[in-house]
């Protein structure tokens, strides 16, 4: 089944290959049908694949979609910044990793996005949508969460510090 | 990249997209 992640990395590796994008219009009908199921991840990706096809959400029919979004990211932020959600994910995660440093080096390797990475994307979805973040203060929030991975190698990270982690840090700062 | 190879992975990409214009 198509899904809105793999959508974008073929319009994506095909703008790099300067390719024209087969069947548009179809490929922006197959978006914005899956407006309603777009998760914190998959909006990132699908406010990406509409920036390549240089479509932005707007237009009578559009604009509920726009405003669902907008809602639903300012409330990802929120959760990303103050909800106790965080702690549980880190848990969560503290826990992955040391099972399978009991178990096997190799699946140490295994990714999940970090809060850093989750909080970056939702910030560029808001941006790419032209939109601002509605809460007050959340602004200053977002620096402190974001300040407060700031490692004693002036890297940033969750554990330690690690280059993706720092530039998400530095683009969210920015 | 070998042009060649670009033509190819081109198609392979093209070859992704199902019949709802999505990819896979």
């Amino acid at each position: 089944e198509s899904s809105v992640d793999d959508t974008y990395y073929a319009l994506a590796a095909l703008k790099l290959l300067r390719e024209e994008i087969p069947y548009k219009n179809r490929t922006l009908k197959f978006l914005y049908s899956k407006i309603e199921d777009l998760n914190l991840h998959s909006a990132y990706y699908w406010v990406n694949a509409l920036h390549i096809l240089q479509e932005r959400p707007q237009g009578a029919s559009k604009v509920d979609a726009l405003s669902m979004l907008s809602g639903r990211a300012n409330k990802w932020v929120e959760r990303l910044v103050r909800s106790d959600m965080l702690d549980f994910e880190r848990v969560s995660l503290e826990s992955d990793l040391d099972r399978s440093r009991d178990s096997s080096a190799e699946i140490s390797s295994i990714e999940l996005p970090t809060q850093l990475e989750q909080l970056f994307k939702t910030l560029d979805t808001i941006k790419k949508l032209g939109l601002k973040v509605k809460q007050p203060n959340i602004r200053d929030e977002v620096i402190k969460k974001v300040l407060s991975f700031l490692k004693p190698d002036h890297g940033f990270g969750f554990t330690n510090s690690d280059v993706p982690s720092t530039f998400y840090s530095l683009t969210i700062l920015s | 990249i070998p042009s060649k190879a670009i033509s190819n992975v081109v198609a392979y990409i093209k070859s992704r997209q199902g019949e709802d214009g999505g990819y896979l």
